[in-house]
């Protein structure tokens, strides 16, 4: 699963 | 977004134009770690490739070019326009032995083997550490200009408000990083040192100096 996290935040 | 996300974003931004500023003005790049930057630029190039395959908003596109293009101009500054005041023989850390073991550690453990997700993990991996070059400068010369420390302070400040935020996004969404989470942690964790001498020193007016 890709880490959403790190491509909505900078 | 919540308020510790955006304030972290602006606390990040805050460190990038300071740096940018301060040499800038001052025509120097005197106490920069070079290498550090340079470590800096690979971290937002490698992390923002994602510019190219997806489209979050318009706020986290701009912003993402903005740091980019900050971290190239700054060291464009340091090793081109301004290049004569540049102390390399205070610049001395190994940064291979970030880069390589933070190279293989992205390979290991990621969230999906493909390129871009391995190149993205690598620049969470070597962003906590990449403050290192910096760190260690000011530890050689044993003090650091005024200005210099503020650009730390909120680049520390950034990362501390993320974790923050990683808290904030798993109660209220229910998302959780977990190498976002660790990598933040470490980040944060080196910063500590400096934020006791920034608060007792910088604060109260006086520069930071550390004893021979």
């Amino acid at each position: 699963k890709k880490s959403v996290l790190t491509h909505d935040e900078l | 977004m919540n308020i510790f996300w955006l304030t972290g974003d602006l606390s990040h931004l805050a460190a990038i134009v300071i740096l940018l500023l301060k040499i800038w003005k001052t025509r120097s790049c005197a106490g920069i770690s070079g290498k550090g930057q340079l470590l800096f630029a690979l971290v937002f190039t490698t992390r923002y490739l994602d510019l190219l395959t997806s489209f979050i908003s318009l706020y986290n596109t701009s912003m993402k070019l903005i740091y980019i293009a900050c971290s190239y101009a700054t060291v464009y500054l340091i090793y081109m326009k301004f290049k004569a005041t540049y102390d390399g023989n205070h610049d001395t850390f190994r940064v291979e032995f970030l880069v390589v073991p933070v190279g293989g550690l992205s390979f290991l453990i990621n969230h999906d083997f493909s390129p871009l997700e391995i190149l993205c993990t690598f620049s969470i991996y070597l962003e906590s550490v990449a403050i290192l070059p910096q760190l260690f400068m000011i530890s050689k010369t044993g003090e650091a200009e005024t200005i210099t420390t503020h650009y730390l302070f909120f680049l520390g400040l950034y990362r501390a408000l993320y974790l923050v935020n990683s808290i904030w996004r798993f109660y209220f969404e229910g998302c959780f990083d977990l190498i976002a989470v660790v990598a933040g942690v470490v980040q944060t964790i080196l910063y500590c040192d400096f934020f006791y001498l920034y608060i007792t020193k910088v604060l109260k007016g006086k520069k930071l100096s550390l004893p021979a």
